[in-house]
């Protein structure tokens, strides 16, 4: 969601 | 996935690869900090406990699983193993690597997203990766020969942050993310402290000597 951009990374 | 956020993690991965072939094939970890293996596992352990209750993908669970584990059997082989423990460069490697825990801790405590449990781990994380590299850098200061899967090591784990910074620009105009500015700040940071040492890797490439940083 785009409420979490980032922590779909590593 | 773009391109730099995957060149990034192979990245990554080359340079946990790297160090794992140099400790096996050369029953040897001298020039290795092993100060700085064991903050990247109080790293990846911090920040991937969600590998159980956020599941994204099979790529990120199964990097998330070969980081942790890979860290651990570094640290594990510079402790326990038989031949290699006895090449750690003890004296060397003085670092006050606790220092760097806390401080990561206390910032998370002051500067995260959420107060929760999960919310400050992940920003510890984030600042102690930022810094885990420090003991590593100063150990390949004082070793005079820098043998060059070392160096490889250390040029490859820069990379790979310079290629997250250019997953964040694309990432930012492509989806608009502005808020990020935990891992811009720590990330920035994080790569900055390569900046030096890729300066002396490619004189020595350049020259085609090898690689010694000066004190």
């Amino acid at each position: 969601s785009s409420s979490e951009p980032v922590k779909d990374e590593l | 996935m773009n391109a730099f956020r995957f060149l990034g993690d192979m990245t990554h991965l080359f340079s946990v690869l790297v160090l794992l072939l140099k400790i096996y094939a050369t029953k040897s970890c001298s020039g290795v900090s092993r100060k700085t293996q064991e903050l990247y596992m109080v790293v990846f352990v911090a920040r991937y406990m969600d590998l159980f209750t956020d599941y994204i993908s099979l790529y990120n669970s199964v990097m998330k699983v070969v980081f942790i584990t890979s860290s651990a059997a570094i640290v594990w082989c510079m402790r326990r193993h038989p031949q290699v423990r006895r090449t750690y460069d003890r004296d060397q490697d003085t670092f006050r690597h606790v220092v760097l825990v806390a401080a990561s801790f206390v910032l998370a405590l002051i500067f995260n997203e959420r107060f929760t449990f999960r919310e400050i781990c992940w920003a510890f994380s984030i600042y102690l990766e930022a810094v885990a590299i420090l003991p590593q850098l100063v150990l390949l200061q004082r070793s005079r020969n820098v043998d060059n899967l070392t160096g490889q090591y250390v040029l490859f784990l820069g990379a790979y942050r310079a290629f997250y910074i250019l997953n964040w620009i694309y990432r930012y105009f492509t989806e608009g993310h502005t808020s990020r500015w935990i891992p811009w700040i720590a990330g920035l940071v994080q790569t900055a402290l390569y900046a030096d040492f890729f300066y002396y890797y490619f004189l020595s490439w350049k020259n085609n000597v090898k690689l010694e940083l000066p004190a």
